[in-house]
């Protein structure tokens, strides 16, 4: 029927490159990382350090959580605390040569996954949406 | 290899109940869906009217965006606007009865799509990640 399969096409192909990846940097205060997410629209992007290594991934929920004051929505702390005390670190990531079969497995968990070169470097991110393509475009042509 | 047939499995056996979706209603101030959005942790819920049909949705980047003014971030909108002010109404839905090759064309664009039945009574939601483990499991089990 078909011989799709995913574990032989590698990630790099399909992936995002990392020059049209909206990112932040690790010491941003929170009010410039939110407006980065509202402007280009996205709800998490990477963060990386001043070498351009991925250091973790922000969403707009870890900076909205922070808002959340006892009483009310409390703007001030936007100003207070920088990216790299809210985001988070513990995210898995892929390289170039690693295959759509294992983007398959990080993305049921993640909306994306960042790839990275071995010096930790961000070449690029790989998306729900593409590897849905992917398949639409194997199986339904 | 698979005889793996997206257009003959239907939606429903594997569709999130309406019981846990999450979801604001048309007439909520943003405030308060802004904090449904919070403490589920989704970034963008069903809008339903009083009678449970499916009018929309509603995501954390609607939100936020009404809340950056000229100058600075002004909370006081969210007291002031509603649900129905904001949220995107033009998005595609589908029946129980549809296939998963159906839900993968939309959910190449949209993170989740709403399931309604005749009345467009929201009856659970068919997301990314439902499709995502369906593929997996149906190749990589
Ligand atoms: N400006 C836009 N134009 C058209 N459609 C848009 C859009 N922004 C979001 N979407 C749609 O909404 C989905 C979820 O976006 P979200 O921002 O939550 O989640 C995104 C975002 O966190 C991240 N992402 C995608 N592209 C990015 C980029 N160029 N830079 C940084 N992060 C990106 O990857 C996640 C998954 O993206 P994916 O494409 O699978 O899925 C996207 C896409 O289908
Ligand atoms: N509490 C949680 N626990 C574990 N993982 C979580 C989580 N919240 C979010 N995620 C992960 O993040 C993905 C994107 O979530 P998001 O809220 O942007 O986008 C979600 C949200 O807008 C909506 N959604 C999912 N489940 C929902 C529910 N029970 N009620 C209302 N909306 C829901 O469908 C979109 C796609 O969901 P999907 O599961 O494919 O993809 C989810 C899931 O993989």
């Amino acid at each position: 029927l078909s011989n799709f399969d995913l574990s032989s096409i590698p990630v790099k192909d399909s992936m995002i490159d990392a020059e049209i990846v909206a990112h932040v940097q690790l010491q941003n205060p929170l009010e410039h990382a939110l407006l980065v997410l509202t402007k280009t629209g996205y709800n998490a992007v990477p963060v990386l350090d001043l070498e351009s290594k991925f250091c973790g991934i922000i969403s707009k929920s870890n900076i909205v959580e922070e808002m959340f004051g006892i009483e009310q929505i409390e703007v001030s702390r936007l100003h207070e605390k920088k990216v790299e005390d809210v985001m988070e670190s513990d995210v898995p990531t892929i390289t170039e040569q690693d295959s759509l079969e294992k983007a398959l497995h990080i993305l049921i968990n993640y909306s994306f996954v960042c790839v990275v070169d071995e010096e930790e470097k961000m070449q690029g991110i790989y998306t729900r949406r593409e590897i849905l393509k992917q398949i639409r475009n194997e199986f339904y042509r």
